[in-house]
């Protein structure tokens, strides 16, 4: 691993040493490798090492850590604060209802993720309500119907022959005449350069006007993260990432492109499949995670 | 002498970070990058900017492992393929696409809703067995996959279905119980037919990076892959992952996903895959 790695890069350098642009160029090279490897973006790769070695270089070496612990160490601390230290809450609407909009690729994880905010929200006592707005993928709406039913939250889907746009403006409206207090959209998987698709989100933008825009994002994603949060986030202005599946292995670097490239906060994560609740980010566990 | 010495390591630079960006990974990348090195420093290249040409054939080259048509012809139908891979590659809506593929032929194909577990799952399936003209084999919700996947051999041998084609659901390679699941699907299913499945498909999303070969891998141990499809490479992944794992593995791709109609299904072209990773 990374610090088996950097011990021997720096098996030579010893206490009361000084950290040069040359002794920590080997170490910088397997930090940079280790961070490919967890399918950080290479651009973004680029530049953090730029900065992990404008912080490195000229630093004394502590008498209680090795050469190699101290470039981790600079590393670590360069990650977490480039994941976002600050805990990004979720924003509520001055006048209820407040409108949550989920999006991002096909197969993300929005349509669970929904359902596992709602169940949240109710649990913590406010009157939540998911909205069917994709209208394109068979079936989608069942899966949606199944979930609310399975943690009584109501769900609004007119069905497959109402435009998605017209779906949540008239989603709001009702939730409003009930009594709802928060509304979750859940839109249809799409591709970023789908130009129609993108359009459609921000007119549902547009016509709700919702206090979060989440993009869902997959942990496992590679190196096109960066190109899919750039978009997204041109597109809508997203106010935070959701990103799911990190109950698997996967080293999870695309959580470092998607931060880098859009500054919007890693929210909150999908740690499974079955409706327990996202649980809150903790951008030093992935740091860990992602230098391996 | 110094200026070329220049043009060559920038093209050498480009031509590294082009297969990174495409989720080649940094081993597969060095290898490759290490070995055109030692072609031009011993002048088996002549020119750098034959370079690029050069690597796109050796990938090419790489990826003809295995070749399409010749898995099938051998038994007596049905010809039995399972669907396996991680959570909301494309696996259901790669199965809606071989059906549509395999009744475009004239084939009799039926569909196991080997997903008991996910909301939606079995309506998901039916609903494309509508669209592509498929008989959908299903039990209840939370039935035992194995159960349905008995019962779908034994209605495809008995009305004579020429393709049965098994979903299963979506899981991680890293959770035990589900690959034990997965174990027993294809225990199953050969007990009811011996040599089936004939064709056991890991769809790997194109998006998706090292992870990938994890995910190959562990499966492939679990149960016995004859072969990749690759989806939604109608997005800007260039789904370079697949290189290591056909290399490694000897894992052939056989399908890519290009959309997600019942149309966007395209055998797999090692030529036209490795060209697109240039443009
Ligand atoms: N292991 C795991 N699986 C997840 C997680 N979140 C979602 N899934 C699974 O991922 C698959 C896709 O989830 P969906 O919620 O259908 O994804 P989606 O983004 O709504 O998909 P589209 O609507 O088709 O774009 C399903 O099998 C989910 O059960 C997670 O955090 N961990
Ligand atoms: N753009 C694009 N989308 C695809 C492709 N293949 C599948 N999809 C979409 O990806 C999403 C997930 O597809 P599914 O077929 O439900 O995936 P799955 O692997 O069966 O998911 P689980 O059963 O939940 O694990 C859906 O929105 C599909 O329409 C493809 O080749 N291109
Ligand atoms: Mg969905
Ligand atoms: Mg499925």
């Amino acid at each position: 691993n990374l610090t088996d790695r950097l011990q021997s890069v720096f098996k030579t350098l010893r206490g009361h040493a000084k950290l040069t642009e040359g002794n920590i160029a080997e170490a910088l090279r397997e930090v940079r490798l280790a961070l490919l490897e967890a399918d950080v973006n290479f651009k973004v790769v680029k530049r953090f090492i730029n900065q992990v070695q404008e912080r490195a270089v000229g630093k004394e070496v502590f008498k209680s850590l090795t050469p190699g612990q101290q470039v981790i160490k600079i590393v670590h601390e360069e990650l977490v604060d480039l994941l976002g230290r600050e805990k990004a809450a979720m924003v509520r609407a001055p006048m209820p209802p407040t409108v949550v909009m989920l999006v991002g690729l096909q197969g993300s994880g929005k349509t669970t993720s929904c359902a596992k905010l709602a169940k949240t929200f109710k649990k913590e006592g406010r009157q939540p309500m998911l909205v069917a707005a994709d209208i394109y993928r068979p079936a989608a709406i069942d899966q949606l119907k199944t979930l609310g039913t399975q943690i009584d939250v109501p769900v609004y889907a007119p069905g497959t022959d109402i435009n998605p746009v017209e779906i949540c403006e008239s989603g709001l409206a009702a939730a409003k005449r009930e009594g709802i207090d928060t509304v979750i959209l859940d839109t249809a998987g799409r591709l970023h350069i789908d130009r129609a698709l993108m359009d459609e989100l921000r007119n549902i933008k547009s016509k709700t006007n919702p206090s979060e825009i989440l993009l869902v994002a997959d942990a496992m994603t590679g190196q096109d993260a960066v190109n899919i949060a750039q978009s997204f986030n041109n597109d809508l202005d997203i106010s935070g990432v959701i990103l799911t599946k990190l109950d698997g292995d996967a080293r999870g670097g695309a959580a470092l492109s998607i931060k880098s490239v859009t500054g919007k906060p890693i929210k909150l994560v999908g740690m499974g499949e079955k409706l327990d609740p996202l649980e809150v980010f903790h951008p030093d566990r992935m740091a860990s995670r992602i230098l391996g | 002498l110094g200026e070329r010495k220049d043009i060559t390591s920038e093209i050498l630079d480009d031509l590294e970070e082009l297969l990174l960006l495409s989720d080649i990974g940094v081993t597969t990348t060095m290898r490759i990058m290490n070995g055109l090195r030692d072609k031009l420093r011993k002048n088996e290249i002549r020119d750098a900017c034959f370079v690029r040409g050069f690597i796109r054939s050796e990938i090419e080259s790489i990826l003809n492992y295995g070749s399409i048509d010749t898995l099938w012809e051998d038994h007596d139908p049905p010809h039995i393929i399972m669907v396996v891979g991680v959570n909301g590659v494309g696996k259901t809506t790669t199965i809606a696409k071989l059906a549509r593929h395999y009744r475009d032929q004239g084939k009799t194909v039926f569909l196991a809703a080997g997903d008991t577990f996910r909301a939606g799952a079995i309506q998901q399936l039916q609903e494309w067995g509508k669209r592509v003209n498929a008989e959908v084999i299903s039990q209840a919700e939370g039935s035992d996959p194995s159960a349905v996947a008995w019962d779908a051999v034994a209605a495809a041998k008995s009305r004579h279905a020429d393709i049965l084609i098994i979903d299963t659901a979506g899981r991680l390679h890293t959770q035990f119980n589900l690959m034990e699941e997965l174990k027993k699907v294809h225990r199953v299913v050969g007990k009811n037919m011996p040599g089936a499945p004939h064709e056991i498909l890991l769809v790997l999303d194109a998006t998706t990076g090292q992870n990938a070969v994890a995910q190959a891998r562990l499966f492939s141990e679990a149960v016995r892959v004859t072969g990749i499809a690759l989806t939604k490479l109608d997005g800007t992944a260039k789904g370079g992952i697949v290189i290591s794992i056909v290399n490694d593995l000897k894992l052939p791709v056989r399908y890519i996903g290009i959309g997600e109609r019942m149309d966007d299904l395209r055998d797999f072209d090692p030529r036209t895959f490795a060209a697109a990773l240039f443009e």
